[in-house]
């Protein structure tokens, strides 16, 4: 029989049911192309065995992968047969080749993603960033932003009197659509009153997910800004925010349905990438 | 550093 493990190798394995109970192995392995399954193969992935390892066989255009999925099991590069874009920014009507510059990095906080550096294809070569499916096992423990931002805010409480020491991730506003991408320290006697931390050290990690209600969108913060990300998983040029909570001294000037527009050019994107270089 | 000069407040 074959088992499905967490080891990669023991899903491999040939075992034997033993007549008094439980199994044991010879250590014999299937054959090269075997179906195996281990605990950490997410749904629909495909895995066979290769010497004596169960490996993960993916989707990727760009080769990058040990072992590739045959392109006819995987979905159509919709992007196949488009034209290429100068800039490194999307746009609605063109869609560029990207191809990744960088391993994918995950900060460990939910909701969040992953994030990698990716270079355009062809005549003229724009950097920019991509969303990436994060390795999870790779991190100790998961963080929440509310973890994170009362990690931060307990250590500012030692030396500031007024904070409760619990931190939070708060809603956009007009004059801030960046907000939520900052940790923001509760008042130690007003729960509603917060304070926002200055500096890269008030800024949530890369990758956190800064869209709130707004669930059709995948917004998430780089380097303290909370950036659109298209169908393609770069930054979008242009993002609107429909704000659904707006700050008190706001409320009365602006009703729910309160729409912000955020831009973001080629040399804020490079210096971005700079920065997480 | 904390901005403690401009409070939000939130519901």
């Amino acid at each position: 029989m074959q088992k499905v493990s967490a080891d990669p190798e023991e899903a491999c394995l040939v075992w034997c049911q033993k007549r008094n109970g439980g199994t044991k192995s010879r250590g014999w392995t299937f054959p090269d192309g075997t179906v195996c399954q281990t605990r950490r193969s997410r749904y629909g992935k495909s895995s066979y065995c290769i010497n004596g390892r169960c490996e993960d066989f993916i989707c990727d255009s760009y080769n990058e992968v040990a072992f590739i999925q045959m392109s006819e099991l995987c979905p159509a590069d919709r992007n196949d047969n488009e034209v290429t874009w100068r800039t490194g920014l999307r746009s609605r009507q063109n869609t560029i080749k990207w191809k990744s510059a960088s391993g994918c990095h995950f900060n460990c906080i939910s909701p969040g993603t992953g994030i990698r550096l990716v270079m355009s294809k062809g005549k003229y070569a724009k950097s920019s960033i991509q969303l990436c499916q994060p390795d999870q096992f790779g991190c100790g423990r998961i963080k929440s932003p509310f973890q994170h931002a009362s990690m931060i805010c307990g250590k500012y409480k030692e030396r500031v009197r007024r904070l409760s020491g619990l931190g939070m991730q708060i809603s956009p506003a007009v004059e801030d659509p960046d907000r939520p991408c900052r940790v923001a320290c509760q008042d130690e006697n007003i729960s509603h009153r917060f304070y926002l931390v200055n500096g890269e050290e008030g800024w949530f990690p890369f990758g956190t997910d800064c869209s709130r209600s707004t669930s059709d969108k995948k917004a998430y913060c780089i380097s303290g800004k909370c950036l659109e990300f298209g169908s393609d998983d770069t930054p979008v040029s242009e993002s609107e925010f429909t704000l659904p909570l707006l700050s008190r001294n706001k409320r009365s000037l602006h009703n729910n349905n309160t729409k912000i527009i955020t831009k973001l050019n080629q040399q804020q994107l490079e210096q971005i990438i700079h920065e997480l270089n | 550093d904390i901005d403690l000069n401009n409070p939000i407040h939130v519901d």
